[in-house]
């Protein structure tokens, strides 16, 4: 038996959202430790790694290690049909070919529950190395996701450089060229508002807009967004998933490979 | 995309 509350199910929502459009498919591994989620999208450029702590549901039950096989598309159109203060609860028997979501109104005077089919997934898991970065960028998600959406408007892909002094965007394309500087932070009142830049070595790494831009559909999970970069490894773009008290109920993770000069 | 690497051929399949 596998059964997860989540009082604050506007994240379970959330979580969705930031990942529907770039995976089809993929299976939730349930354990003691949590739910994970491990997924390429399609076309193999993209690696996504979501995390859900069992500490983070108000109620955990998983008897024995499951893995649902999931719809994504499907899962995203069911837990549309919560409002965003519901508690949801996920449950599936052991060996069931169904998933149950139940959606509690705050004042318990609304039940719904939905049951979806599961699927049979042959998933492919990558062994993702503990890997120390050249360059760690701190900066608001929504700045992230504004510079993603800005810069496609010139490119395909985006330069990104990190030195002591701070970041570099760089996009060019038959219109022009467009670049975007941000400085670290000397003082901020707000710490979701900063920029902060740990720097080992300095680095230069072009990517694709249109994966960064899959990526921060993850924007509403978390104020900040961190951009973990070194040389010739791909990409780590994490968003931590904090409740309202800002407590850490887990993360997504999405990894991306630099693009190469042809 | 021109350019643009598979994930895979960073990190190996477990």
């Amino acid at each position: 038996m596998f059964e997860a509350r989540l009082v604050e199910g506007s994240l379970l929502k959330k979580v969705m959202e930031s990942i529907k459009d770039l995976l089809n498919e993929a299976s939730w591994d349930c354990s003691g430790n949590g739910m994970c989620l491990q997924a390429m999208d399609s076309s193999h450029v993209a690696l996504v790694s979501l995390m859900l702590k069992s500490d983070g549901f108000e109620n955990y039950r998983c008897d024995r290690s499951i893995s649902l096989g999931i719809n994504l598309a499907s899962m995203s159109k069911i837990l549309k049909c919560a409002s965003n203060d519901d508690i949801i609860t996920i449950r599936a028997e052991d060996d069931a070919d169904a998933i149950t979501f139940m959606f509690e109104s705050p004042k318990q005077d609304r039940v719904s529950d939905y049951e979806m089919k599961l699927m049979n997934l042959d998933t492919e898991h990558l062994g993702i190395p503990d890997t120390e970065y050249a360059c760690v960028i701190k900066m608001p998600s929504g700045e992230f996701s504004r510079i993603c959406r800005d810069l496609s408007v010139l490119g395909d892909s985006v330069i990104i450089c990190c030195t002591k002094d701070g970041v570099r965007f760089s996009a060019k394309g038959d219109l022009g060229n467009g670049n975007i500087k941000l400085a670290q932070s000397a003082n901020v009142d707000k710490e979701e508002e900063a920029v902060v830049v740990d720097m080992r070595e300095a680095v230069t790494l072009t990517f694709s807009l249109r994966y960064l831009n899959f990526f921060t559909k993850a924007a509403p999970l978390s104020s900040q967004v961190s951009l973990s970069m070194s040389e010739d490894v791909p990409l780590m773009v994490e968003y931590k998933i904090n409740d309202k008290e800002g407590d850490s109920k887990g993360y997504v993770r999405y990894y991306l490979a630099p693009k190469i000069e042809d | 995309e021109s350019g643009q690497q598979e994930i895979s051929t960073y990190y190996a399949r477990s």
